[in-house]
């Protein structure tokens, strides 16, 4: 699963 | 937070300061192409819009900061301030050919169908293509100068720890996020063909002229 809210990437 | 997303995060850092730094003590954009700088400060912009709204941490703030304003006054550098040594005649692929299907295919393919997310997707999108009139200019000029291999090596090194940080995440945390790695894959794979040159050429001290 993708945990999309979380968008902790730059 | 992994090794190889914190070396891939500082290997893009390495990269924005070395080419912000290049035309800056040159006080020459000679070689850059522009419409690559101002297609990777459109990737900041669209991608960061959650940098008031959405706080993860100090450290990603202050990089999305960093990326921001480097970005910006890069392209501030080469359109005004040493616009004089702007080689807009090698400079020519139509980035319109990348923008407009980039944007269409965020609107088809997303996560959400919610315009902070649609601009997300288009970012991921667009810097996966952003470096092709730099690539392209280098073949038109037939060369590059040294400094400009060493950031575009570091800009496409940057991605690729990417890929692995994704192949991490997935075994370790299931998390995966097919966009940014399809995009992320084209992206890596664009810089391939600069990878072998670089490594057969100038990390053997020659100057990287094409064609070979």
């Amino acid at each position: 699963s993708f945990d999309q809210k979380k968008k902790d990437e730059l | 937070m992994n090794v190889f997303r914190l070396t891939g995060d500082l290997s893009h850092l390495v990269a924005i300061i070395l080419l912000l730094l290049k035309i800056w003590k040159t006080r020459s954009c000679a070689g850059i192409s522009g419409k690559s700088q101002v297609m990777f400060a459109l990737v900041f912009t669209t991608r960061y819009l959650d940098l008031f709204t959405n706080f993860i941490s100090p450290y990603n703030s202050v990089m999305k900061v960093i990326y921001l304003g480097c970005s910006y006054a890069t392209v501030y550098m080469i359109y005004m301030k040493f616009k004089a040594s702007y080689d807009g005649n090698h400079d020519t692929f139509r980035a319109e050919f990348l923008i407009i299907p980039v944007g269409g295919l965020a609107f088809l393919v997303n996560h959400e169908f919610t315009p902070l997310e649609i601009l997300w997707t288009f970012s991921i999108y667009l810097e996966s293509v952003a470096i092709l009139p730099q690539l392209f200019m280098i073949t038109k000029t037939g060369e590059a100068e040294t400094i400009t291999t060493h950031y575009l090596f570091a800009l496409g090194l940057y991605r690729a720890l990417y890929l692995i940080n994704w192949i991490w995440r997935y075994y370790f945390e299931g998390f995966f996020d097919l966009i940014a790695i399809v995009a992320g894959c084209v992206q890596t794979i664009l810089y391939c063909d600069f990878f072998y040159l670089y490594i057969t050429k100038v990390l053997h001290g020659k100057k990287l002229s094409l064609p070979a």
